[in-house]
C-alpha cells in the first residue's frame, strides 16, 4: 500500500459525506446504498464513522459529472477513466467524482428498481418470462400505454409480481420539479420538444420540462436512463431499432461490427447507413460500489497500491464477493489504526466443499442418501501434466467463482485473479473420492452450494465431503436416450440448463425434475454458438460454449461477444 | 467457425475517437499518471525517459519490466481505471 506524500489524513474520526447529484443509470436509493456500503468497507476496519449530510459542506463531497466537470482533471468519455478522488483536506480535497459517461450498475448489468406496480419497488428480475416469452430487459409488451415494465420474479405468469421501469414518462430526477414526469411536447426557447434533450446544457445530461412550457414555468427534471436505451454515441437515451441495416447487412441484435474496439453498438433507426444514428448497447456496466470503495480509499488518504488484488490497485476489475485485501487493511490501519473492540476480519474464502448454508432439502425424502460408491482410488498426480498443453478438457465449470478444468482424473483450478496461473494438476479422487476419472459436466447449485457432477448417464451430488450417488440421470427425468450431459448453465437460483447433443433441458434443482416445455434446441435459443459444444458453463456473468480449444462467449443478452482460445484467455497460458 | 471475419471499421459520428498511435497513447498515459513527469524532472533524455517511465509503470502494474511498449503494457494502458495518478506529482 501507499499513502499520499505527507501521510495526508483526516484529523477527526467522524467523517461526513454529501451526495451532490445522481446518475441517471440507477435509482437514487440504489446509489445511496452503494455509497453507504462503500463507506462501510472502511468503517468496518477502522475507528472511522461516516455520517451523511444533506446540505452544507461535508468532508467528502460526492458528485457525478461528464468530461469537464469543474476541476482540472476532465473525464474522457466512456471507459478509460472511471472516477477520481482527492486526498483528505479542505475544499476540493477529500471529494470524489464519478464519470457519468460510464454505465453505472452494480457490475452485473442493468439495475432497475421498479415504480408503482405491486412489488413494493423491488428490482426487476432479468430474465423473466411473460406469456411464454423470456425477457432480458423491460418491455412494453402487454400494455397499450407504452410504459415499460418488468416482472420482479422469474415468472410473471406464476407470481404476477411486477413494477414499472424508470422512464421519463413516469418520473424525473434532480431539477426543480420534485420528480414529476416529463410533459411532451414542451417548449424550450420557443422550440417544441417531443423527447428528452441535452439542448441548453453543457454537461450532456438529458432533461425535459415537467409542464408544457419551460419558457413560461421554468420547471424541469433530468430523464432517467432506460435499460433498453443506448449509452453515448449520438443518440443517448434512444432505444435500439431492431432490425437495422449497417453496411447493407441487417442486424437483429447489438453488434461490434464496424468497430475496432469490440464494443457492442446498435442503430437507433432502421437504417444506420442512411441516418447515422447510433449508440452503445448497455453492458455489465461498472460497479458503483467497487469504484466508490476505491475512491473513498483515496479520500481517506490511501494512494494506489501495486498489489493487483488490492482494492487500491488502480485498474477496475469486478469481483462478486468483495472483501478488503490485507494490503488495504494494513494501509488504512497505518493511517487511522484498527477498529477498537473486536475487528471483523475480511470475509474468509468459502471452501466449495463445505456447505455452510442450511440445506432446505434436508428432510426431502427424494434426497435420501444412497450408498456411496467409490469408483476411483487415490492416484498420484503427475505434476508435469500441464493444463496449457491440453487441447480439450472433459469439462470446465465454475466453483465458488473459480474456474475448474477437468481432464482424465485430474483437475486444475484458476484462481479468480486476472494474472494468476492455473493451479494443479490435482487428483479428482483426492477431493471428490466418489467420482470417476472422466467428468462430462459439473455445476454448483448457487442456492445450496451443492456440487453436481455428471459422468455418462450417472450423476453425483457433493455437499461438503458427503456425497449422494451415483444416481441415474433418468432420476432427473432426463430421457434415457441421453448418453451424457455436456454442459450446465445456472439460470437464476434453483434452475440449471443441462446441455446434451443439440438440445438442452431446464432442471429445477430443488424439485430434482426437468421443467415442462423442454428439451429446446440449443441453436434456437443460443444463436451463434456451435451446436456441438462439448463444454458449456457460466463464468463472470457470461455463457461459454467450448469446442476443442476454442470458446464462444455469450453475454446475458445472448449475443456472442467474443470467440477466443480457452488456453490463452481462460487458462492465461 | 474458425474462418476469420472480414471486418470493416467505420467512423461513428459523435464517438469519442481517440485517434492516436500506440506511442501517443503510451506517452499520454505515462504523463497523465505521473510516470513521465518524474523522469523529466530528473533530466534524462527522451528515449531513456520513456523506457524508464515504462519500466516504472510496468513495475507498478505487476507486468514484466521490459521498458518497451509491448502488448501486455499496451493492453494494461487501455484498461478502465481510476484517474488518480500512480506517481505523485
Amino acid at each position: 500500500y501507499k499513502t499520499f506524500d505527507g501521510d495526508l489524513k483526516w484529523d477527526h474520526n467522524d467523517v461526513t459525506y454529501r451526495i451532490l447529484n445522481y446518475s441517471p443509470d440507477m435509482d437514487s436509493s440504489v446509489i445511496d446504498d452503494a455509497f453507504a456500503r462503500a463507506f462501510k468497507v472502511w468503517s468496518d476496519v477502522t475507528p472511522l464513522t461516516f455520517t451523511r449530510l444533506f446540505d452544507g459542506t461535508a468532508d467528502i463531497m460526492i458528485s457525478f459529472g461528464k468530461a469537464n466537470h469543474g476541476d482540472p482533471y476532465p473525464f474522457d468519455g466512456r471507459d478509460g477513466l472511471l472516477a477520481h478522488a482527492y486526498p483528505p483536506g479542505n475544499g476540493i480535497q477529500g471529494d470524489a467524482h464519478f464519470d457519468d459517461d460510464e454505465y453505472w450498475t452494480l457490475g452485473k448489468g442493468p439495475v432497475v428498481k421498479t415504480l408503482f406496480g405491486n412489488a413494493n419497488g423491488a428490482l426487476c428480475h432479468f430474465p423473466f418470462t411473460f406469456e411464454g416469452e423470456s425477457y432480458t430487459t423491460c418491455t412494453t409488451k402487454g400494455r397499450s400505454d407504452n410504459l415499460p415494465w418488468c416482472a420482479t420474479t422469474a415468472d410473471y405468469n406464476r407470481d404476477k409480481k411486477y413494477g414499472f421501469c424508470p422512464s421519463e414518462l413516469l418520473k424525473t430526477f434532480g431539477g426543480n420539479a420534485n420528480g414529476d414526469k416529463c410533459v411532451f411536447p414542451f417548449v424550450f426557447l420557443e422550440k417544441e420538444y417531443n423527447s428528452c434533450t441535452t439542448e441548453g446544457r453543457s454537461d450532456g445530461y438529458r432533461w425535459c420540462a415537467t409542464t408544457d412550457s419551460f419558457d413560461k414555468d421554468k420547471k424541469y427534471g433530468f430523464c432517467p436512463s432506460r435499460d433498453t436505451t443506448v449509452i453515448g454515441g449520438n443518440s443517448e437515451g434512444e432505444p435500439c431499432h431492431f432490425p437495422f441495416v449497417f453496411l447493407g447487412k441487417e442486424y437483429d441484435s447489438c453488434t461490434s461490427e464496424g468497430r475496432g474496439d469490440g464494443k457492442l453498438w446498435c442503430s437507433t433507426t432502421g437504417n444506420y447507413d442512411n441516418d447515422n444514428k447510433w449508440g452503445f448497447c448497455p453492458d455489465q456496466g461498472y460497479s458503483l460500489f467497487l469504484v466508490a470503495a476505491h475512491e473513498f480509499g483515496h479520500a481517506l488518504g490511501l494512494d494506489h497500491s501495486s498489489i493487483r488484488e488490492a482494492l487500491m490497485y488502480p485498474m477496475y476489475s469486478f469481483v462478486e464477493d468483495f472483501s478488503l485485501h490485507e494490503d488495504d487493511i494494513e494501509g488504512i490501519h497505518y493511517l487511522y489504526g484498527s477498529k477498537t473492540g473486536p475487528v471483523p476480519s475480511p470475509t474468509p474464502p468459502i471452501d466449495p466443499t463445505t456447505d455452510s448454508y442450511p440445506d432446505p432439502d434436508e428432510t426431502d425424502a427424494t434426497n435420501e442418501p444412497e450408498p456411496t460408491e467409490t469408483t476411483t482410488t487415490a492416484q498420484p498426480v503427475d505434476p508435469k501434466k500441464d493444463a496449457c498443453k491440453m487441447t480439450k478438457f472433459d469439462t470446465i465449470t465454475t466453483i465458488n467463482g473459480a474456474l475448474y478444468f477437468f481432464k482424465d482424473g485430474n483437475y486444475w483450478k484458476m484462481p479468480g485473479k486476472n494474472d494468476a496461473e492455473p493451479k494443479g494438476p490435482f487428483a479428482i479422487s483426492e477431493k471428490w473420492p466418489a467420482l470417476p476419472a472422466v467428468i462430462d459436466s459439473a455445476f454448483e447449485d448457487l442456492l445450496t452450494k451443492k456440487l453436481y457432477f455428471f459422468s455418462g448417464t450417472r450423476f453425483w451430488v457433493y455437499t461438503g465431503q458427503s456425497v449422494l450417488g451415483p444416481r441415474s440421470i433418468e432420476k432427473l427425468n432426463l430421457p434415457s436416450s441421453i448418453q451424457k450431459v455436456e454442459g450446465a448453465l445456472q439460470r437464476g437460483r434453483g434452475k440449471v440448463l443441462l446441455f446434451s447433443g443439440e438440445n438442452f433441458w431446464r432442471l429445477d434443482v430443488k424439485a430434482q425434475n426437468i421443467d415442462r416445455g423442454y428439451p429446446k434446441r440449443t441453436d434456437v435459443v443460443f444463436g451463434g454458438v456451435p451446436s456441438d459444444a462439448h463444454d458449456v458453463f457460466q463464468y463472470k456473468g457470461h455463457f461459454y460454449f467450448c469446442r476443442d480449444h476454442f470458446y464462444w462467449r455469450m453475454n446475458s443478452r445472448r449475443q456472442v461477444d467474443r470467440v477466443g482460445y480457452v488456453k490463452y484467455d481462460l487458462l492465461k497460458c | 467457425w474458425s474462418l476469420p471475419l472480414k471486418s470493416i471499421f467505420v467512423t461513428f459520428p459523435g464517438d469519442v475517437v481517440k485517434n492516436m498511435t500506440d506511442t501517443e497513447l503510451a506517452e499520454g498515459y505515462l504523463e497523465k499518471f505521473g510516470y513521465m513527469d518524474t523522469i523529466h524532472r530528473s533530466g534524462f533524455e527522451s528515449m531513456t525517459s520513456t523506457s524508464k517511465a515504462l519500466k516504472k509503470m510496468q513495475r507498478q502494474m505487476g507486468l514484466e519490466e521490459t521498458g518497451e511498449l509491448d502488448k501486455p503494457t499496451l493492453e494494461a494502458m487501455k484498461q478502465p481505471r481510476c484517474g488518480v495518478p500512480d506517481v505523485a506529482n
